[in-house]
């Protein structure tokens, strides 16, 4: 039984597309079967891991919109277990498209109950903004995933976003979880950095990772090759920093 | 008469709140009234400038939706010739509460037409994403200007954008011009900023500003303060940056 995690918030910008890429990369060097749900119009997840969003014949806008089976807009990457969903501009539509829809916030749950059963993991990319889309995937999920740059403005956002969370879980999804917070780019040099990182652990306790995503440029300069972390460089420290958040979430969950 | 200028881009945190509180800051400085209008609802504009938005009465919202006159919302800054209209999170209601107005597209710049006249400048910071209150930006503007960051991601994403601002000309606002494109967060050591920085002159030639914003600790560390950059340290390279790209913005509209 696949858990759904989706990577969510609405500063731009801190690493969701980061985070999903090569978390999933990371479950699947893992030996856990996973898959990568594109849900932002900018379809960055998907041509992060070599897909050519022009050539592909479907995408998850056809999921939501037309109930399409998921495995007909499946595509397999390189990696033997790691599969994705693409996106595609339509999107920007789909949410004008389902706002009189009875059920509207349920259509990427009703597509993602279909191939639950097929992976050990499946994870949710959102686009920064807390509209229909992103509010289908935190009512598709188990759990939301957060990630926090090392930075003032994403500092600011996190409340609200946590507030929102508060009522998906007691309107739409009571079984709603938070997998938790992630902080992303920090570069140990840098004084605010540092302060971001200590004011989220003091406000967010046990809600905080240990695993802390440090700047790497190769993270940056993987998907314009679009290879997944793992695959551009092995040994760097943002493949060590993926592989042991994914460790680390696999203990969380009793998986290992 | 003052212009309108509309900084966009729906990929998240290429740039846009710092481009418009420190071309804001720079215009100021070099004696142009102007005035930030915070469109999007994380509010980091409003912050970024020393407004604490639990504490103010009136914002963006209210001229949008209850029609208030935008000079009851106007807060002075610390910088005599800046001044900034709040946003709120209200604003993500907003987008669904406009979509059965008539005037939908329209209802900004009916409220920005009551005081274009009081400013040299009205530079709108926009959200990450281009639903309704973007696409009323885009309709109250003179001219819509577009930061991307020197990255990977933020280049896929240019063309999207451009046609996106090509329906808003042929639809709601044939009168929009482009400003032009500002390359952010430039890190000359990366190979792959300096692709990116080739890339874009290539493809969109002179749309292109010849200043170019470094990336700079200091531009980061400002918001903190809830400080422009020129407050937090008119020396360093942020400074410096911003200041030239606003004489570039005034040689271009023929304003030295
Ligand atoms: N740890 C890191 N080190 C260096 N660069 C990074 C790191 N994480 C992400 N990046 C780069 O920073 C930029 C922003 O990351 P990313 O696109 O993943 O954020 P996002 O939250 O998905 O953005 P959006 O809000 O637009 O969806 C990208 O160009 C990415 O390559
Ligand atoms: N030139 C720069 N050098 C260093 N840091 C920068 C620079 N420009 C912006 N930043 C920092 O990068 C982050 C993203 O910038 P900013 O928030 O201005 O982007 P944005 O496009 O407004 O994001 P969003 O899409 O969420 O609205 C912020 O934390 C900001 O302080
Ligand atoms: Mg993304
Ligand atoms: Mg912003």
């Amino acid at each position: 039984m696949g858990k759904i995690i989706a990577i969510a918030n609405q500063k731009g910008g801190v690493g969701k597309t980061t985070t999903a890429i090569n978390l999933g990369a990371s479950f699947g060097v893992l030996e856990y079967k996973t898959l990568i749900v594109d849900a932002d119009p900018q379809a960055n997840a998907s041509s992060g891991v070599g897909v050519d969003i022009r050539k592909v014949e479907g995408n998850i806008y056809d999921c939501l919109i037309n109930e399409v089976h998921p495995n007909e807009v499946i595509i397999k990457t390189e990696n033997p277990n790691l599969d994705i969903i693409p996106a595609h501009i339509d999107l920007v539509g789909a949410e004008l498209e389902l706002i009189n829809e009875s059920n509207r916030e349920h259509k990427l749950k009703m597509a993602l109950d279909k191939i639950k059963d097929d992976y050990d993991f499946i994870i949710i990319d959102c686009s920064p903004s807390l509209g229909l889309i992103t509010v289908n995937s935190l009512t598709a999920a188990d759990s939301v995933l957060v990630p926090v740059q090392c930075e003032y403005f994403a500092l600011e956002g996190l409340g609200k976003l946590l507030n929102t969370i508060k009522i998906v879980q007691s309107r739409l999804n009571t079984e709603l979880d938070m997998e938790g917070i992630v902080l992303t780019m920090y570069d140990t040099r840098l004084r605010l950095a540092n302060q971001v990182v200590d004011e989220v652990k003091t406000h967010f306790l046990d809600l905080v990772f240990n695993t802390i995503i440090h700047r790497n440029t190769r993270l940056g300069e993987a998907p314009s090759f679009g290879e997944t972390i793992i695959m551009h460089d092995a040994t760097c420290k943002g493949s060590i920093n993926y592989l042991n958040f994914a460790r680390e979430i696999l203990q969380k969950n009793d998986l290992t």
